[in-house]
C-alpha cells in the first residue's frame, strides 16, 4: 500500500490540467519526469514481490523443491527499451527472460532486448529452442542524446501463448555463432 | 503467415503499397512539418505556443526520400530509414502479426523557425472528407473537414481549424476499406485532403502564446532539443465483411489497441549459475 501510494500521489498531482496537455513550464515538466519515476520506483517492489509468489507457487507444485537463495527472486525490468539501452542484458553471457501477460486471454508478443553478442539461444518453458533473429539498432537510436548503452543489435524472439494473467519464462544464453541480419539493401536516395 | 506487406520505392526510399487482410492499396508514408506563427499575441496574430496550434503557412517535407537499410528475417522485416539526421523511422512487419508498425524518431528539432512535425500517410481512399477519430480510447467519433455536426462553421484557421485530439486511433473508410492508425499515445490529428491521414508528432515554438505558462514550448533534455521516439500501428482491412481471420477491421483494431495498452510485461532475472535444465 505504502509503495503503491507513491504512485498514487504522483498521478493525483498530475491530475492537473498542464500535466494532461502539456502547457506546464519545462522546470514542472521535469518534476513531473521525477515523480513518475519514483513511483515506477516504488511499484516494482510490488510487481517483483507478486510476481516471485507466483513463480514460487507455481514452482511448488512441481516435482523439483524449488530453492531460491534470496527470499524472493529478482524480477529486474528495463524502463529505458525506448532508447534500446538495457544494462542487464548488456552485461550478461546468459539470464532469465519472464514476459507476464496481464490480458485475460493468451497472446503472444515479440521480444526484444539491447544485446551485445552476435547470436544467442533461447529456450522455453517446455525445453525447445526458439526461432531468434538479431538486428542492428538503427543509426539514429544509436546517437539519442543520453543513451548510455554499449548494445549494438537488438535480440528478437516469440514469447508465444502467454497464459492469461499468467507468465512464461524463457532461458536465454549468448552462444558463439554471428546471425547478426547483414541489411539485404542499403541505399542512400 | 499473415500476407501482410508493404512495399518500398527503390529510388525514394520511401513506403509506396501496402497488402493486407486481402486488400492491396497504394500508400505513401512521409515526415513534414508546419512552420509555428510568431505574432504578439492580440487577437488576430496568436502565435503558436503550448496552448495554440497555429501554422504559419502549409506544411513543407523534411526530406523528398530517405536513405535505407532493408532487414529480412524468420520474425520480423524492417526498413530503416534515414530522412534527415533529426527525423528517422522503422517500418516494420513481424511474422504472424497483422499490422504494420511505424517506429519513428524525431527530434532535436533544428529550430528558427519554430516546427510542427507531422506524418502523413497518402492513399488514393474516397473518403468525401469524412474521418474519424476515437474519444478518450472509447467510441469513434465522425469528424467532417470545415464543419461542425452543429453550427455552420466559419473556417478561421484551415489547419489548426480542422485538427482533432486522436487519443489512440483515427480511421478512414471507403466503402468496406477501412484504414486505421493506432497511437500509442495522445496526438493531434486530421485529414486535410481525401484519402489521407496526419498525425503532429513533436513540436519546438519559438514564442509563448501568452495564455500564461509564459515561456516558449521548447523541451529539452541532456541540454539539447528533446527527442520523442514512438510508435504507429497501421492496419488495413475490410469494414463490414470479415478479414481472413474472421473479423472485421474494427475487431481487429480493438485487438491491437489492447495488446498495446496492457502489453506484456518483460521481466529479467539472473540464472544464478544454474544450467537451463537445472534452472527448470
Amino acid at each position: 500500500r505504502v509503495d503503491l501510494n507513491v504512485m498514487r500521489e504522483a498521478m493525483g498531482v498530475m491530475q492537473h490540467h498542464d500535466a494532461v496537455s502539456g502547457t506546464e513550464k519545462e522546470h514542472v515538466a521535469h518534476d513531473y519526469a521525477r515523480l513518475l519515476t519514483r513511483g515506477f520506483d516504488e511499484c516494482h517492489i510490488i510487481t517483483n514481490a507478486a510476481l516471485s509468489q507466483i513463480v514460487q507457487k507455481g514452482a511448488t507444485k512441481s516435482e523439483h523443491n524449488f530453492h531460491y537463495e534470496s527470499d524472493t527472486m529478482q524480477f529486474n525490468s528495463c524502463p529505458l527499451l525506448n532508447v534500446s539501452q538495457c544494462s542487464f542484458t548488456e552485461s550478461r553471457n546468459a539470464f532469465v527472460v519472464t514476459v507476464y501477460n496481464p490480458l485475460s486471454r493468451p497472446v503472444s508478443k515479440f521480444v526484444r532486448l539491447p544485446v551485445t553478442g552476435t547470436s544467442y539461444s533461447v529456450r522455453g518453458p517446455d525445453g525447445k529452442r526458439l526461432q531468434t533473429q538479431l538486428i542492428p539498432v538503427a543509426p539514429s537510436i544509436l546517437k539519442i542524446p543520453g543513451r548510455q548503452s554499449n548494445a549494438t543489435v537488438e535480440l528478437i524472439f516469440r514469447a508465444k501463448d502467454l497464459p492469461p494473467l499468467g507468465f512464461n519464462s524463457y532461458y536465454v544464453e549468448k552462444t558463439k555463432k554471428n546471425i547478426v541480419s547483414e541489411p539485404e539493401i542499403s541505399r542512400d536516395t | 503467415k499473415t500476407d501482410t506487406e508493404f512495399e518500398i520505392d527503390q529510388k525514394t526510399g520511401l513506403l509506396s503499397r501496402v497488402h493486407m487482410n486481402g486488400r492491396d492499396i497504394p500508400l505513401t508514408q512521409s515526415f513534414l512539418y508546419y512552420e509555428g506563427f510568431v505574432g504578439n499575441n492580440s487577437v488576430d496574430t496568436r502565435s503558436s505556443g503550448a496552448y495554440i496550434f497555429r501554422p504559419n503557412g502549409t506544411a513543407k517535407s523534411v526530406s523528398p526520400s530517405a536513405n535505407i537499410s532493408i532487414f529480412k528475417g524468420a520474425l520480423v522485416n524492417e526498413v530503416h530509414q534515414v530522412f534527415d539526421d533529426w527525423v528517422s523511422q522503422i517500418v516494420r512487419v513481424y511474422n504472424e502479426e497483422r499490422y504494420i508498425e511505424f517506429d519513428w524518431l524525431v527530434g532535436p528539432i533544428p529550430i528558427v523557425p519554430g516546427k510542427e512535425v507531422i506524418t502523413s500517410y497518402t492513399t488514393p481512399m474516397k473518403t468525401n472528407k469524412l474521418f474519424y477519430t476515437d474519444s478518450n480510447g472509447r467510441e469513434m467519433l465522425r469528424r467532417e473537414r470545415n464543419a461542425r455536426p452543429t453550427w455552420d462553421l466559419d473556417v478561421q484557421e484551415p489547419i489548426a481549424g480542422n485538427y482533432y485530439p486522436v487519443t489512440s486511433k483515427i480511421v478512414l473508410t471507403d466503402g468496406d476499406i477501412e484504414l486505421a492508425v493506432l497511437t500509442d499515445r495522445a496526438q493531434g490529428g486530421t485529414s486535410l485532403k481525401d484519402g489521407e491521414v496526419e498525425l503532429m508528432l513533436h513540436r519546438a515554438c519559438l514564442h509563448d502564446d501568452a495564455f500564461g505558462v509564459g515561456e516558449a514550448l521548447l523541451e529539452e533534455a541532456f541540454g539539447r532539443g528533446l527527442v520523442a521516439r514512438g510508435s504507429h500501428y497501421l492496419i488495413l482491412g475490410n469494414k463490414n465483411s470479415s478479414n481472413p481471420d474472421g473479423k472485421t477491421a474494427a475487431a481487429q483494431e480493438r485487438d491491437l489497441a489492447q495488446q498495446k495498452l496492457l502489453s506484456a510485461w518483460t521481466f529479467l532475472s539472473e540464472t544464478e549459475g544454474l544450467t537451463f535444465e537445472q534452472y527448470k
